[in-house]
């Protein structure tokens, strides 16, 4: 009869390059495990493939259309309508809600605040050392410090010792033993950086992808008929100091395919690195005995293109830029509850060679949205599931424009379960 | 209801061809706008443009097109745009 806390763990540029979505060569056992427990989306997508106006989408359940952010430069509540979001939902049900790292996106599109007060119960946390990731801390062959694309680190050597993503774990580990004991329900929101460029990440996860597997995309080529209005000429990529050295033409000019193989193994080496600090967070929310009242929502602002159609990075309609991983675990409903001492999110070394691949606990194949993140969230929490939005909704504070996922947490093996909770 | 398995996202271009922001235009230079429709079947995608001082896409301005079929095209390298009733398509699925 408690309400269920709320993690909501959102990733960076994360397509569904995992081992619980097919992929064979990335390794991602903590992602998989949270996945073997859970409900996964096959084919989930966000509204717009660039960070800001996704984050704001699915953060406020409202369209790019709607919250009249395409770039990243304005503030919805100013320049769209007042839209209440999903932490401020759970702010104003009674809830902690607390912000961790890149959840909203830095900057005016979220009012230099990551929109607190509206939506978080403290200041939102940045880590400290988030402040060097586009500076030269990358070791160039030539011995001097760039600021590179592919930049694999020793986290001795670099500013404070550490990466930011490091820092966010700990940070939102920290907030979970203080929430521990917390009379109220909780919503953390842990925002990762990895894997969006530069591929700064310690470097013995590239140990992980030698470059002898690293496979080219399987269609590399610009395609003939693809108008040149959908192209991205991924210039972020292009201003990165190796990438500039290799003096590719623009727009269409290719990447040399060595450099396109280690472009690739550092994009799944990020995502590596990254698996090991969801790992290290589910862990501690295992070890805290909150798994059996948090539910886990784990997702990404929107996919990657690596090197498909001759494009890298997002901006663009392409599936690969737009196709998104969608994970919830609801406890006692994607999986049961765990025994008192069971661990259901033990901490999985993707270094261990004997670690096996898990398949996912529940899959659903269905074209569903990220803009349904908020609804679903409210729904599975015990909340009141926001009305559908009216056309146009610029007036209306709290509304959604996407669906409500419920029905497909209703799973006929489990309702016939008569020792299940729920 | 066929609008129950859909999925729906955008992209904001400066021009018809690749250039220095168009990758991240900000709002004033938008000048099209890249709507599309995922159904488990296919993705159609139209370029239309847009004025973003009124945020209004006008779909009968269209500038280009694309439409993949997932079972015979799942990397979406062959645009069967020009080769299909498009316009008609889009009208029937417009949200």
């Amino acid at each position: 009869t408690d309400a269920l806390n709320v993690l909501l763990i959102i990733v960076d540029d994360l397509r569904p390059s995992l081992g619980c979505y097919g992929d064979k060569l990335v390794r991602s056992p903590n992602i998989d495990q949270l996945a073997s427990h859970s409900l996964l989306f096959q084919n989930a997508f966000a509204q717009q493939a660039v960070c800001a106006p996704s984050r704001v989408s699915f953060l406020t359940g409202r369209r790019p259309d709607t919250t009249r952010l395409y770039d990243f430069n304005s503030y919805w509540r100013v320049h769209a309508g007042n839209f209440s979001t999903i932490p401020q939902y759970f702010k104003e049900n009674g809830y902690v809600t607390m912000s961790v790292g890149k959840v909203f996106h830095p900057g005016i599109s979220s009012n230099h605040t990551d929109d607190s007060p509206y939506s978080w119960s403290f200041p939102p946390y940045h880590p400290s050392s988030e402040k060097y990731e586009n500076t030269k801390t990358c070791r160039g062959p030539d011995g001097e410090l760039h600021a590179n694309l592919l930049c694999p680190v020793d986290v001795l050597d670099v500013p404070e010792g550490t990466l930011p993503d490091k820092q966010s774990t700990e940070q939102a580990i920290q907030l979970l033993e203080k929430m521990k004991t917390s009379a109220s329900p909780f919503f953390l929101a842990v925002g990762y950086h990895k894997p969006h460029i530069p591929f700064r990440y310690p470097k013995e996860f590239q140990k992980l992808y030698p470059l002898e597997n690293i496979t080219l995309a399987p269609d590399p080529e610009v395609p003939d008929g693809l108008p040149p209005v959908a192209y991205n000429p991924w210039m972020d990529i292009r201003q990165r100091e190796d990438v500039q050295a290799l003096n590719i033409s623009v727009p269409y000019g290719p990447i040399p395919v060595d450099f396109q193989r280690k472009i690739r193994q550092s994009y799944f080496a990020s995502v590596s690195y990254l698996d090991t600090q969801v790992g290290r967070l589910l862990s501690a929310l295992d070890d805290l005995q909150l798994a059996n009242s948090t539910i886990i929502a784990f997702t990404s602002d929107h996919g990657w293109a690596l090197g498909e159609h001759g494009e890298w990075a997002k901006y663009s309609n392409f599936d690969v830029a737009t196709h998104v991983p969608l994970i919830f675990y609801v406890p006692g409903r994607t999986a049961s509850l765990p025994e008192a001492g069971e661990k259901l999110f033990p901490y999985l070394d993707p270094f261990d060679s004997a670690s096996q691949l898990m398949e996912p606990g529940r899959q659903s194949m269905d074209l569903v949205e990220l803009v349904s993140l908020f609804p679903t969230l409210a729904g599975l929490a015990g909340l009141q599931v926001p009305p559908r939005c009216p056309v146009p909704s610029f007036h209306v504070e709290l509304c959604r424009e996407g669906k409500n996922l419920l029905k497909h947490f209703r799973f006929r093996d489990l309702e016939e379960d008569p020792y299940l909770p729920g | 209801n066929p609008r129950e398995l859909i999925a729906y996202s955008q992209y904001p271009r400066p021009s018809d061809i690749p250039q220095w922001n168009s990758d991240k235009p900000s709002l004033k230079d938008i000048k099209i706008m890249g709507y599309s429709i995922r159904t488990i079947d296919y993705r159609y995608t139209v370029w239309v443009g847009f004025n973003p001082d009124e945020f209004l896409a006008n779909f009968s301005d269209i500038h280009a097109g694309e439409l993949y079929f997932v079972d015979s095209d799942p990397l979406q390298d062959h645009n069967m745009y020009n080769d299909s009733q498009g316009g008609d398509l889009f009208q029937l699925l417009m949200p």
